[in-house]
């Protein structure tokens, strides 16, 4: 994903661990190698 | 000048002011010089992060995720998962704080996210309701605080030899030691105070600082340290450390002694006034002086490089609406640029040789912000925008009265985002309250 200000963003698998067990979301963090 | 005493922070929170008086901040993006000012496009609302869960009873800290409500500079207004639109628990923390991680952090540190204890029971199945929740949604960049941690080093260091403005004799430079480096911002000590007490503080991308030689080399005054007070330890800062000023071209047509223009008077930065081109040194470098309160020796011209975003052509303030502060003494009022011209038997700067670049800045008029009292270059206070002109900004001064306010650039190292005083450990002048005003 690119917005319009020219950011890009990438989906990242990102790991969850609660009290119930671990587990991971799809969730969007911006290009950290820009 | 009126100069401000400094007052304690204790009891000033950014987020009760911006909540109350519901008014919004400058975003980072405005302030370039400022930590993470370039790379703050990734910070916005709806952004989920994990922090300290404070609605726990459990005996060791633990984490939760929440998401960013609302913005003020560094500082965001929190609100933990699964409270939906229940405000009651909302909290504010500066963003680039050492408690603040992308989601996936805890689990990557081996820390149970565990939900406050208020809604613990809303949910019989938290993993549901969080994949529900976060996937899709934006959290940080993996290496937000190695970014941070990145964009709080500075390259000046203690020791270093600069020269400076002086501040007693506008018109010349000192040498001055770094003494310390506070958020990128220089005490800097003049060489020849023997308790270092006689300092300056600017930021060090400020126009006022320049390398060792810089005065020799384009002809500008400079008070030479007494040699038996230099101290060895001493060093030279390298000139590839100091801000470069936009390359100009002077052709046949350049400023020349006796012409007029507006300035922004150093010694009182609420005024604009009528000034003179008094040398021209190299490089760009103009000596100028404020028509009316000039010493006879020119101890209080004062150097501007021909780019400064604090000079304007004649006219300036006429179109743009601004107050004009006349010579001092001069009677024929209201003053009239043509009729003084004539009197004087000088010229106007051409208003090709001026600066009209007018950055996409970002400020709107009611941002609040923290900003240098130029006066008193140590304070960092609360500030308000309440005028914009183009590129140039006035900067009121929460709670003082109006003529404090400053004129600064849009691009002034002098201005920072709501936040930036905790963030870099510097002491914020909360808004003066009534009883320092009377």
């Amino acid at each position: 994903g690119t917005e319009p200000s020219g950011r890009k963003w990438e989906q990242k698998q990102v790991q969850i661990k609660t009290l119930e067990g671990e587990f991971s979301v799809t969730m969007w963090a911006s290009d950290d190698k820009k | 000048s009126v100069n401000k005493a400094p007052v304690t922070v204790e009891g000033f929170s950014w987020g009760n002011y911006i909540t109350s008086n519901n008014v919004i901040a400058a975003p980072v993006t405005c302030f370039r010089h400022a930590p993470m000012g370039n790379c703050w496009g990734d910070i916005a609302e709806g952004v989920r992060i994990e922090v300290p869960n404070t609605d726990s009873n459990l005996p060791t800290k633990v984490f939760w995720i929440s998401g960013i409500v609302k913005l003020a500079g560094y500082n965001a207004l929190l609100r933990y998962e699964g409270f939906e639109n229940d405000s009651s628990l909302d909290f504010w923390c500066n963003i680039c704080g050492p408690d603040i991680h992308p989601v996936g952090w805890c689990a990557t540190s081996g820390k149970p996210l565990v939900p406050p204890q208020s809604i613990q029971h809303k949910y019989t199945n938290w993993k549901a309701f969080l994949v529900k929740r976060l996937t899709g949604a934006k959290t940080l960049p993996p290496d937000f605080s190695q970014k941070v941690s990145e964009n709080m080093q500075y390259p000046f260091k203690p020791s270093m030899r600069v020269e400076v403005v002086d501040k007693t004799h506008l018109c010349r430079t000192r040498v001055a030691v770094v003494e310390s480096v506070i958020g990128g911002r220089l005490r800097l000590v003049y060489e020849e105070s023997e308790d270092k007490t006689d300092d300056f503080w600017c930021h060090m991308y400020s126009p006022l600082i320049h390398p060792i030689g810089w005065s020799r080399s384009i002809g500008h005054r400079f008070k030479r340290t007494d040699i038996l007070k230099k101290q060895e330890s001493n060093y030279d800062a390298p000139s590839h450390l100091f801000i470069k000023v936009k390359d100009v071209e002077q052709g046949s047509e350049w400023f020349k002694e006796g012409m007029k223009l507006e300035a922004i008077d150093p010694l009182n930065l609420s005024a604009i006034c009528v000034a003179t081109i008094r040398k021209v040194l190299a490089e760009g470098y103009l000596m100028i002086g404020i028509d009316g309160s000039e010493a006879a020796d020119g101890s209080d011209w004062f150097c501007y490089h021909a780019s400064s975003p604090s000079i304007f052509p004649v006219g300036f303030c006429e179109i743009n609406k601004i107050e004009l502060t006349p010579p001092r003494g001069y009677t024929k009022l209201p003053f009239k640029w043509f009729d003084y011209l004539r009197e004087t038997g000088s010229i106007a700067a051409p208003v090709k040789l001026f600066n009209k670049d007018v950055p996409n800045h970002g400020f709107r008029v009611g941002m609040k912000l923290e900003a240098v009292d130029l006066m008193e270059p140590r304070l960092v206070c609360v500030a308000t925008v309440t005028r914009i002109i183009h590129r140039l900004l006035r900067i009121h001064f929460d709670g003082w009265e109006d003529e404090y306010d400053q004129w600064v650039d849009c691009e002034s190292p002098d201005l920072y985002p709501v936040g930036w005083c905790q963030l870099t450990g510097y002491q914020l002048q909360p808004p003066a309250p009534q009883s320092n005003k009377d």
